[in-house]
């Protein structure tokens, strides 16, 4: 999956 | 976003500002872990370098840039401003036994061997285990003050409530992350003894 998807979480 | 992240987050700054005011206020850091505030200023830092990388929305940026200001605040005032108050005898748990062993898991079990993401998968386990010296420093006293309760129940609960926003992306955007959900569980896991103390005791409780 794609690790940089959930960076928009704190 | 939904309304558990949102939640969490709040909840989230609200026990960093209570913390914060607490000992700016009463001008003293007593029963309160520096430990576990220099753990919490390494999380942040080493999560929120993507700051200088790339923008994802207002939000983002401004809670993380109230989220790193106020744990080194909190270090300064701890290590610095009211260091005359700071329990050092009673703060002994050994923040190596934290570091080293996250450190190691993170280059072992990640998303992507990247510099970035390496930063992150250590500062997503470090989290889960960065209050383990203040709950160790409750018990070595056997107390805590009743603002430093009402701290740990909003921190605790914060990851509690990311564990539903993470339930709500799967059914909703079929999107999850094993490393933050297993570090989430045992994070909130390591709160709910004292959840339950604070739940049934309300006042001042000795772990």
């Amino acid at each position: 999956d794609d690790p940089s998807r959930n960076k928009d979480e704190l | 976003m939904n309304i558990f992240r949102l939640t969490g987050d709040l909840s989230h700054l609200a026990a960093i500002i209570i913390l914060l005011l607490k000992i700016w206020k009463t001008r003293s850091c007593a029963g309160i872990s520096g430990k576990s505030q220099i753990l919490f200023a390494l999380v942040f830092t080493t999560r929120y370098l993507d700051l200088l990388t790339s923008f994802i929305s207002l939000y983002n940026t401004t809670m993380k840039v109230i989220y790193i200001g106020c744990a080194y605040a909190t270090v300064y005032l701890i290590y610095m401003k009211f260091k005359a108050t700071y329990d050092g005898n009673h703060d002994s748990f050994r923040m190596e036994f934290l570091v080293v062993p996250v450190g190691g898991l993170a280059c072992l079990v990640n998303h992507d061997f990247s510099f970035l993401e390496i930063l992150w998968t250590f500062s997503i386990y470090l989290e889960s285990v960065a209050i383990l010296p203040q709950l160790f420093m409750i018990s070595k006293t056997g107390e805590a003050e009743t603002i430093t309760t009402h701290y740990l129940f909003f921190l605790g609960l914060y990851r509690a409530l990311y564990l539903f926003n993470w339930i709500w992306r799967f059914y909703f955007e079929g999107f999850f992350d094993m490393i933050a959900i297993v570090a989430g569980m045992v994070q909130t896991i390591l709160y709910c003894d004292f959840f339950y103390l604070y739940v049934t005791k309300g006042q001042g409780i000795s772990l």
